[in-house]
């Protein structure tokens, strides 16, 4: 298994070579891209053996041989396709957010429970109510659904979803949900932000 | 320095011990607690210990002391103040969670540079030009500033914002932001949570 702190550095190492690319920059040091992460380069050096790039020329990795072999090791360049469950503030956000695409995820569809959301646009969206979720999941072959409802009906859209052989969640609902072993979760807790800002503001307080 | 691992942790047990709490629960183990997270007992008792509550009666942690403790931990009892820059799609739906306001955040202003933006009114806040942002943080002694424009333009809000006197900044845009070192970033990057997951599918693909 591959240790969290390393698989948290990967999209930035993605993100820092993309920028690299852009400006034609053609090679990068492990002392360079350690610079970014208050890491040593022997850390770096690591990770790019857990992804799997294998260059070394003297003067450093190949900006784009590096970018290419994380997309691989990310499985970014395999189209993933997605639902997405909860039209509201956050979930229309995300499903206009182009970004979405550029790392290799397909939106398809997006649901809610809301007669009065039902047959809106979003973007290339037009809002789908619930009973219509298994016709497109069994359509479209869906890898990954996306769960912006608010916390109290998070778990019971969930077992839907895992009911009808889904078996990776994005879940942004703020509460912890029960799976079984074959269905992975990826909980975005924004509490998580605020807690660090708050903590490092409580211990540097000049006062 | 608190391992990333715990801090990524925290925030969780304080949403599991609300939950708890809510349920009227008045213990939790370590060993319930180590459950939810796929940890070692021992490693709860280290993050109790880091977090700094002492209670270790032979029945487990109580809820709402624990609870308490991580509140004291995480500073949310300080009301933190913020600004945001960037009244688009994620700007406008973070401006109106309620769930900020829980973890102690108390959003003050929301700014933006597109005229047309200016002056309409997201929730409770009035979208204000970014002439007003020296007024508006000179006033309200502002500790956060949130940044949800786009890539490109998130440096020069970044040193605007810094040259203004404000440490902590919450980076929505997904690019490395260079401040000095009294100052605080943290960069919520969704490509992380996309990654965890099509690398999952990528493993764990039934072919
Ligand atoms: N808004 C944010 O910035 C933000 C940030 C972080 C996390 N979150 C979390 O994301 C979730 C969504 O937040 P939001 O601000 O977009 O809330 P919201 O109330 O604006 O949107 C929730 C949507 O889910 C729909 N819904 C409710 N129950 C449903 C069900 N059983 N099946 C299908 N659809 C259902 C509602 O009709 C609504 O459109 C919440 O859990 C929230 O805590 C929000
Ligand atoms: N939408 C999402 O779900 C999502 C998810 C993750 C990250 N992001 C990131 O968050 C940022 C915002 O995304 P969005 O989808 O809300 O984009 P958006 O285009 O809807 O909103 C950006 C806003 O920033 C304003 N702006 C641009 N330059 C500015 C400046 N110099 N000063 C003040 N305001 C300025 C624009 O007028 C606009 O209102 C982007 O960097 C994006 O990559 C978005």
């Amino acid at each position: 298994n591959i240790p969290e702190q390393t698989l948290r550095r990967i999209p930035m190492y993605h993100q820092i070579l993309s920028e690299m690319e852009r400006k034609r920059v053609q090679y990068i040091s492990s002392k360079q891209l350690a610079r970014y992460f208050q890491v040593d380069d022997t850390q770096v050096r690591k990770d790019v053996a857990i992804i799997g790039y294998k260059g070394k020329p003297k003067s450093g990795y190949s900006v784009t041989g590096l970018k290419n072999a994380i997309e691989e090791f990310l499985g970014i360049n395999y189209e993933n396709t997605a639902i997405l469950i909860g039209a509201g503030h956050l979930g229309s956000a995300l499903a206009q957010y182009p970004g979405l695409k550029e790392y290799g995820l397909k939106l398809i569809a997006i649901f809610d429970n809301d007669p009065s959301k039902i047959g809106n646009v979003i973007g290339p969206f037009t809002i789908l109510p619930m009973d219509s979720l298994q016709r497109v999941v069994k359509s479209y072959d869906i890898g990954i659904a996306i769960i912006t409802v608010p916390k109290e009906e998070a778990q019971s859209v969930c077992n839907r979803i895992v009911s009808l052989g889904i078996k990776a969640i994005w879940n942004f609902a703020p509460t912890q949900l029960s799976v079984p072993p074959d269905v992975t979760v990826r909980n975005e807790n924004i509490a998580m932000g605020i807690a660090m800002l708050s903590h490092y503001l409580k211990t540097h307080k000049i006062q």
